[in-house]
């Protein structure tokens, strides 16, 4: 595998084929972008959500290559710094707002009665977020004092339904992931790179383990239940470069739960040469913007790089996103450019 | 990876430490 990708011929865009591209002339400064489930007239569709610092603006279908802005949502107060994902959640999009980190969370939503508008449903100083199914969103934030970790059940109309504490651990929370088929189970990592697994029902902390010394300031994108196992996908944005393994962009870990043991299974590094990296994962498929400017994708099972898109005409990728429901890959430039890829 | 690595692997692990952790 190592040899294939240190071939000069090694990965091109051949696994991702443009679907399509949207441009907004209005938008000189994305800074991320995203899927969104929207249910109008009886049938659902994907629409491409985009953000800059002081606007979201909802993108429809209009033809198979052709998207037209449905709606721009302006927030004023605080920049924008991400979209964060509601997996199968309808017709509500999530954003997390803050200067150098997350001061608040609100919901932009669309109803009949109300047309458009947004809610907030968190403030405080927010070290992570992230949405799971079943329209719930966790958080962690932090007071001189303490660390709040909590759920909120969202509601269809942008409010919160119900509120759980989750335990937290000492160590402050740096990202959250779902564990694939265990609708109760969480996983984070922790600034002193640790995992941790929480059940979301009763907000038990359950376990701890530590990563390890060589990759720090791991973060996690996704987990797997199986076999008695935990399977953690993680990202190191801070890892050095090793002789016998390159630069890490991804690796599956294996933890014991029972035991807090923990194994490597899964490696995929960056292509030789390429430094820097900001990581989505979704389902087995990892993207990342490379420093240069470029976007690689793994096929992590396999800890292959099976794409590269390199810059474009229109400069340097500037994000990676997987959209909802395996529709692809989202490129955006730093002009506003968005392509949607096949993958 | 094996057993041995790892330690003992349970497939009920989530119940089981959920009736160990402090509520």
């Amino acid at each position: 595998d190592v040899a294939e990708q240190l071939t000069p011929d090694g990965p091109r865009e051949e696994s991702l084929q443009l679907v399509s591209e949207l441009k907004d002339p209005w938008c000189s400064c994305p800074v991320d972008v995203g899927t969104v489930w929207w249910a109008a007239a009886g049938h659902r569709e994907l629409r491409v959500v985009t953000a800059s610092e002081s606007a979201v603006s909802l993108w429809q279908p209009l033809a198979p290559d052709c998207w037209g802005k449905v709606y721009t949502w302006h927030l004023t107060e605080l920049p924008v710094i991400q979209i964060v994902p509601l997996p199968d959640t309808c017709n509500l999009v999530c954003v997390a707002l803050g200067e150098l980190e997350i001061g608040e969370i609100r919901l932009l939503l669309y109803s009949e009665t109300d047309s458009f508008k947004h809610s907030l449903v968190k403030t405080g100083n927010i070290k992570a977020v992230v949405g799971l199914k079943d329209q719930r969103l966790v958080s962690s934030s932090r007071t001189m004092q303490e660390q709040q970790v909590e759920m909120v059940l969202l509601s269809e109309t942008g409010g919160s339904k119900d509120r759980q504490t989750l335990m937290p651990p000492e160590e402050t929370v740096t990202a959250f992931a779902e564990v694939e088929g265990m609708r109760e189970a969480l996983v984070g990592t922790t600034a002193g790179n640790s995992v941790v697994v929480w059940n979301l029902k009763t907000g038990q902390l359950l376990r701890k383990m530590h990563i390890g010394y060589s990759y720090p300031a791991s973060i996690c994108h996704r987990a797997y239940s199986d076999s008695g196992l935990l399977f953690v996908v993680l990202s190191h944005p801070h890892a050095k470069e090793s002789e016998s393994c390159g630069s890490p962009a991804f690796r599956v870990v294996a933890f014991n739960p029972r035991s807090g043991r923990s194994t490597g299974v899964m490696f995929s590094c960056l292509p030789p040469g390429r430094a820097g990296r900001r990581g989505d994962v979704w389902d087995t498929a990892g993207a990342a913007v490379l420093t240069s400017g470029a976007v690689a994708v793994w096929d992590l099972l396999r800890g292959h790089c099976t794409a590269v898109l390199p810059p474009g005409p229109a400069g340097h990728w500037a994000l990676a996103r997987w959209a909802a429901g395996g529709a692809g890959l989202l490129a955006g430039h730093r002009d506003g450019t968005v392509h949607l890829y096949r993958y | 990876c094996s057993e041995s690595d790892l330690g003992p692997i349970s497939l009920n692990w989530f119940e089981e430490l959920s009736a160990e952790a402090p509520p």
